[in-house]
């Protein structure tokens, strides 16, 4: 299936999908399609009730961690009141960048320095949101690869913190997937999950001309939903994923 | 990975003395899945797997190698030297200043190694440029480094990368650096506004090495990219950043295969000192497995 291989689904996914294809009556393209988007369609986390609802962005470096973070305030900037959280306390001029964003979207923003404990700031965002009863805190982490097993541990000990606050960590739990990456994104995801069990996906850079197949393994495989797909730089370019959309792009 | 297969399989040939057509015809099919599994483009596979059959033939007629050696050297000969042999350098001017000019898609690395290289070559008198004037505090981020770097850096000249790019050329005449390193901004091979940009400045200021910065986890599209850059704005060199993960990096392939530049260097860690030669063998060696 080498149309699947060169959109980074992988060998062993080309095949399973080739596999199950064989038995398929009718139109070939459909099938493919009609099982790609079964694949890809996991349960979405059911939470986010209770105010302030909780959204951490985590991912390996440049993996648009920050941007999708600015994108997703913006959204619920529409329908309530966003608390934009600079957790990223490694990378230069991370809460410069990230501020400019809070402008753009016009939410407020929790600051932090360079150097300081991303855990302790967090901890400080979560206090304020939950006495303002904001409607959404969204918070931006640290790139990150998953091989630092240092690093995943700040990671885990910025989830115990928002434990603190809600017993079951963030209520959306988000690793930023870049579509332009290979196998080693199933790696990714499978190291993010084990580690702060995370509950929904970005693919990002999805309007480049990378096809973003690696979520076909990752999907299935950790029972992960893709809530969105980046598609663009801009604080407007993020769109609700679509598994028959997705299917059918993969497909082209 | 596909190394301790091969010393399965190695055991076993040497156990029979020579290589039946099946068992090379299995041996080959691992080596195709392994190096897909490493990223490497599907194509580049297949002129891989082509090239490799070549090789064989002609180990073949030395006869001094017993069957398995002689496959799993001539697929890791042939890698070693589809990656450039040897290690490559940068070669500087001696009369004037060099400039290199960074570029590549969104958040592989740029920035980051922009200041790398500073820091390297800081016998040479490098001056920094912040030419991405579109990224939120982009010239903050580079500041920053620059000032890690023990490097100065040209102001950012508002709103115009191209300004900024002429007022380093000025100031290098004038103060005498030695190396100019541009830092460009991400953009998409498929941007023609971006890419007209990206000429726009090198128009004016003539970059001695236009340097591909890809992420060294990139998986098929990364001979898409390589040869759209390639075709548009010229490419000199390359580098693959984040290879401190485990990313097999097949991209260098792939890379290699679409533009045919050198591979000066990787990226292996996120601190100013994360830059090391480009070694073609331990490339190998990696993307094997
Ligand atoms: N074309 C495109 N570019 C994107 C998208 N998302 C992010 N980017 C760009 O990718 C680059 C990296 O984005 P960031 O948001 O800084 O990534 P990050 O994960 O926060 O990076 P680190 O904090 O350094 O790990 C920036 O140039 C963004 O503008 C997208 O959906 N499409
Ligand atoms: N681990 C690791 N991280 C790296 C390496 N090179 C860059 N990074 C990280 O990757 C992220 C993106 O780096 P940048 O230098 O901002 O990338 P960029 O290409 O300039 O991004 P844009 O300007 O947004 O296109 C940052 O978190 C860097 O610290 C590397 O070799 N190893
Ligand atoms: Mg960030
Ligand atoms: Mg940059």
């Amino acid at each position: 299936m080498e149309i699947l291989i060169q959109a980074d689904v992988g060998v062993k996914y080309a095949e399973v999908i080739r596999a199950k294809l064989e038995r398929a009556e009718g139109d070939r393209i459909m099938a493919l399609r009609e099982e790609i988007a079964s694949l890809l369609s996991q349960p979405r986390p059911s939470r986010g009730v209770e105010a302030p609802v909780i959204t951490m962005v985590s991912g390996v470096n440049g993996s648009g961690k920050t941007t999708t973070a600015a994108k997703l305030a913006n959204l619920h900037r529409k329908a309530g009141t966003v608390l934009l959280v600079s957790g990223d306390t490694y990378r230069d001029a991370a809460h410069e960048q990230l501020n400019i964003w809070a402008q753009r979207a016009g939410v407020e923003i929790v600051a932090s320095q360079r150097g300081q404990d991303a855990a302790a700031v967090v901890h400080d965002a979560m206090s304020k949101a939950f006495a303002k009863k904001n409607s959404h805190v969204v918070i931006d982490t640290a790139g990150r690869l998953h091989t630092r097993a240092d690093l995943m541990e700040e990671l885990k000990k910025i989830v115990r913190v928002i434990i603190k606050f809600r017993p079951d960590g963030p209520d959306y739990n988000i690793l930023t997937i870049d579509a332009n990456l290979g196998q080693n994104s199933i790696q990714q995801a499978k190291i993010f999950t084990e580690a702060i069990a995370v509950n929904g996906l970005v693919l990002t850079k999805f309007d480049g001309t990378a096809k973003g197949g690696a979520i076909i393994p990752i999907c299935n495989e950790l029972r992960l939903p893709v809530l969105y797909l980046g598609v663009g730089e801009g604080i407007e370019d993020i769109v609700e994923f679509d598994p028959e959309d997705f299917a059918r792009s993969v497909t082209t | 990975g596909l190394i301790d297969r091969f010393a399965l399989i190695k055991r076993k040939i040497l156990g029979y003395g020579r290589i039946t057509s099946q068992e090379l015809e299995s041996i080959n099919k691992e080596i195709k899945i392994s190096l897909l599994q490493a990223d490497v483009n599907y194509l580049v596979v297949k002129n891989f797997m082509d090239g490799l059959e070549e090789k064989t033939k002609i180990l073949e007629l030395s006869r001094s190698l017993k069957p398995g050696d002689l496959v799993i050297r001539a697929v890791f000969e042939e890698l070693v030297e589809l990656l450039g042999s040897e290690t490559r350098s940068i070669d500087f001017r001696g009369d004037t200043y060099s400039v290199l000019s960074l570029i590549g898609l969104q958040g592989v690395g740029k920035t980051t190694t922009a200041a790398k290289l500073a820091q390297k070559f800081r016998d040479r008198n490098p001056l920094l440029v912040p030419a991405d004037t579109k990224r939120p505090a982009a010239v903050q981020q580079l500041q920053m480094l620059a000032d890690r770097a023990k490097t100065p850096m040209v102001p950012l000249e508002k709103g115009s990368a191209a300004a900024t790019v002429k007022k380093a050329r000025q100031l290098a005449k004038d103060k005498g650096y030695g190396l100019i390193i541009i830092d460009t901004a991400g953009r998409l091979h498929i941007d023609d506004e971006l890419i007209e940009e990206l000429q726009d400045i090198h128009r004016t200021l003539k970059p001695d090495y236009r340097l591909l910065i890809a992420d060294g986890m990139s998986g098929q599209d990364a001979v898409n990219q390589a040869s759209r850059f390639n075709e548009q704005i010229g490419l000199d060199g390359a580098i693959l950043t984040k290879m401190d993960g485990d990313a097999r990096g097949g991209a260098a392939l792939s890379i290699k295969s679409a533009a045919d530049v050198p591979l000066y260097f990787i990226g292996t860690s996120e601190r100013l000192d994360g830059l090391e030669t480009f070694h073609p063998d331990r490339m190998a060696q990696r993307i094997l497995g």
